[in-house]
């Protein structure tokens, strides 16, 4: 945008652009559009440039200014359950998370929640061998309900800091599937008051509008305590953490930005924001 | 939804009489709205609009008794016909076996629609032959082998030590000395700014030959398709796509973007994670899917 030249129609459109295709949705986008135009309405003086700063204001506003880290429990173990529609980046997500965990000097166990999906068990076994986690699986096919507890139980006895749940990717649709996410919430809260202490949502940052849908499905089921934002190294944007943050109060915890075990950032508004504007 | 929204841009008509040209411009932009909560790329959305303005003041909505319906069956009929066009079908070889090579970012589908595939093929009399190309993802050999028992349809490995373009080579040489009559690489997922992993793309593309290069594209991917589609298109030149996981509620405006950018048909799309969940496309369907 030039820089000194006050807003126009034309650059209005131009930021219009910008936000829609980053993925922020046209609600989000008329709100911040129309009030732009009060301000010029009013006569306030309001370059390009004083526009985008305002623009990005508003959204580290909603997003939240500070960065929330990983919930600690009390008592250890303190369980972190990640759910999410399938091929978001689960799996990989609980690798990074771990690799975190464990070179910050905690003991951290894995637990194979996805009894379903073929070789999901080993995928994540891979990881507990790269990081050094233990892996608690059954074989496919079982409860995941009864390997969250198994996992649980074992967790607690041997004093470990972490325990990271992996599930089965689940479209919000289907109700027989969410009501199976329910069962393993409710198995380990019964062993364990206040668990899960952490429930992550991962979402991948190419996804569009139904990403709102996924977390509000996600959240009424489960309670989603924290969103991680995936595949950030491509060119979408992920600008559907707004939406989701304004509407449900779920801070992004943290973005993904590869494949391997160390990309993984603690989610930073400003540095996300100017990812979409600059 | 978008019928009710036109409804009411042309409710107060009956006291007017007449359609102005102020009332096609408020219901062309519930028209893109529409589109755009929908998940159509924000230019594809735009210039679609343009030509369903063209089409609506050509076909006279401004002298229509019933403008909302006029214009909501116009814009159902571009968009099917912007969709549809082309047969959609699998192109086989002239001398097997036929290679389909799919592609596209992580996490799509492709290794579950290759399984998929094969058991299609496999339905159709063809004896397809799996070909494990994935030597990155933790354990993804193991999933397709895991498919392909279930299936009953051997999956090609030479392990993760080896170049992806080395296993498609020996695979599909493989499939020719075993009367494959169709072979199916999977890929691995990877960025279309990924330099590298494209460049891995075109080599098993110029090393193999692929008869079929079929983009795996996520249903509910947003604005980003453009990009990767056209990425996908111009360095590799696909044939079609496979328009994933429309089991959800996901309205599927991508499937919109990538057609306008690429030219290319949607082949297939997926609605559930069983090996059977694999259908043709139907681009009325989707036209009404998307717009809501
Ligand atoms: N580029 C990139 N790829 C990622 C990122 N996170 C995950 N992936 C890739 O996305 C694909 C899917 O990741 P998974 O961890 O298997 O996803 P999932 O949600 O567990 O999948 P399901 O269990 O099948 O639902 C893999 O190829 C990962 O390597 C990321 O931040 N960036
Ligand atoms: N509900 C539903 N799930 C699907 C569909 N297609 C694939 N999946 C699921 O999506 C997830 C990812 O599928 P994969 O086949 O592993 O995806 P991929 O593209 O091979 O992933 P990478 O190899 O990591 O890039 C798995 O959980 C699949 O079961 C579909 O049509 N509907
Ligand atoms: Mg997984
Ligand atoms: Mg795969």
């Amino acid at each position: 945008f030039s820089k000194k030249k006050a807003i126009d129609e034309e650059t209005l459109e131009e930021l219009e652009a910008v936000l829609i295709q980053s993925d922020l949705g046209i609600a989000a986008t008329s709100a911040i559009i129309d009030s732009l135009r009060e301000c010029g309405s009013r006569g306030e003086r309001l370059d390009a440039d004083g526009a985008v700063a305002l623009i990005e204001q508003e959204l580290v506003s909603i997003l939240g200014a500070n960065t929330v880290p990983l919930v600690k429990a009390g008592q250890p173990p303190t369980v972190v359950m990640v759910v999410g529609v399938n091929g978001t980046g689960k799996t990989t997500s609980i690798g990074k998370i771990a690799s975190m965990l464990v070179r910050e000097g905690n003991k951290v166990m894995l637990a194979a929640g996805d009894t379903f999906r073929a070789a999901a068990a080993e995928q994540l076994e891979v990881w507990g061998n790269r990081i050094g986690c233990n892996v608690i699986r059954h074989k496919e096919g079982s409860d995941p309900a009864a390997v969250a507890f198994d996992a649980y139980q074992s967790a607690r006895a041997r004093g470990f800091d972490y325990l990271l749940i992996d599930t089965a990717g689940r479209l919000h649709t289907k109700s027989n599937l969410m009501e199976e996410l329910k069962k393993i919430k409710r198995v380990i809260s019964r062993e364990c008051d206040g668990a899960p202490h952490e429930v992550l949502l991962v979402v991948d940052a190419t996804t569009g509008q139904n990403a709102i849908a996924q977390a509000r499905v996600f959240n009424e089921a489960v309670g989603v305590t924290g969103v991680v934002l995936t595949k950030l190294d491509g060119t979408a944007r992920g600008g559907i953490v707004v939406a989701i943050s304004q509407e449900l109060n779920i801070p992004v915890k943290y973005v993904g930005v590869g494949e391997g075990a160390e990309d993984l950032r603690p989610f930073n508004p400003d540095r996300f924001v100017q990812g979409i504007l600059r | 939804n978008l019928s009710a929204r036109l409804q009411s841009v042309f409710s107060n008509l009956r006291n007017r009489g007449r359609l102005t040209e102020k009332d096609v411009d408020l219901a062309l932009r519930e028209v893109r709205m529409a589109l755009l909560e929908a998940d159509v790329n924000f230019k594809v959305a735009r210039d679609f609009t343009t030509k369903v303005r063209e089409r609506a003041v050509g076909e006279e909505v401004m002298k229509s008794l019933t403008p909302a319906q006029q214009v909501i069956k116009i814009v159902q009929l571009e968009l099917t016909e912007l969709m549809g066009g082309q047969a959609a079908r699998i192109a086989f070889a002239s001398r097997p076996p036929t290679v389909m090579m799919l592609v596209g970012l992580q996490g799509s589908g492709k290794t579950t629609s290759c399984a998929k595939l094969a058991n299609l093929m496999r339905k159709q009399g063809h004896k397809p032959l799996l070909v494990a190309g994935d030597v990155y993802r933790p354990a993804a050999i193991k999933q397709l082998q895991v498919l392909g028992d279930q299936l009953g349809v051997e999956v090609f490995s030479m392990g993760d030590k080896t170049d992806p373009v080395d296993i498609a080579a020996a695979a599909v040489e493989r499939g020719r000395s075993m009367n494959n009559s169709v072979v199916i690489l999977d890929t691995a997922g990877r960025l279309h700014v990924d330099d590298q992993m494209m460049d891995e793309l075109e080599r098993i593309k110029s090393r193999v030959n692929p008869t079929e290069i079929l983009l795996v594209v996520d249903a509910m991917t947003g604005q980003d398709a453009v990009n990767v589609a056209s990425v996908f298109n111009d360095r590799l030149g696909i044939d079609g796509v496979i328009l994933t996981k429309l089991d959800g509620d996901a309205r599927g405006g991508a499937a919109l973007s990538v057609r306008a950018v690429t030219g290319k048909p949607i082949k297939f799309v997926t609605t559930g994670e069983k090996l059977d969940a694999l259908e043709q496309f139907h681009p009325e369907r989707m036209a009404s899917r998307i717009l809501g």
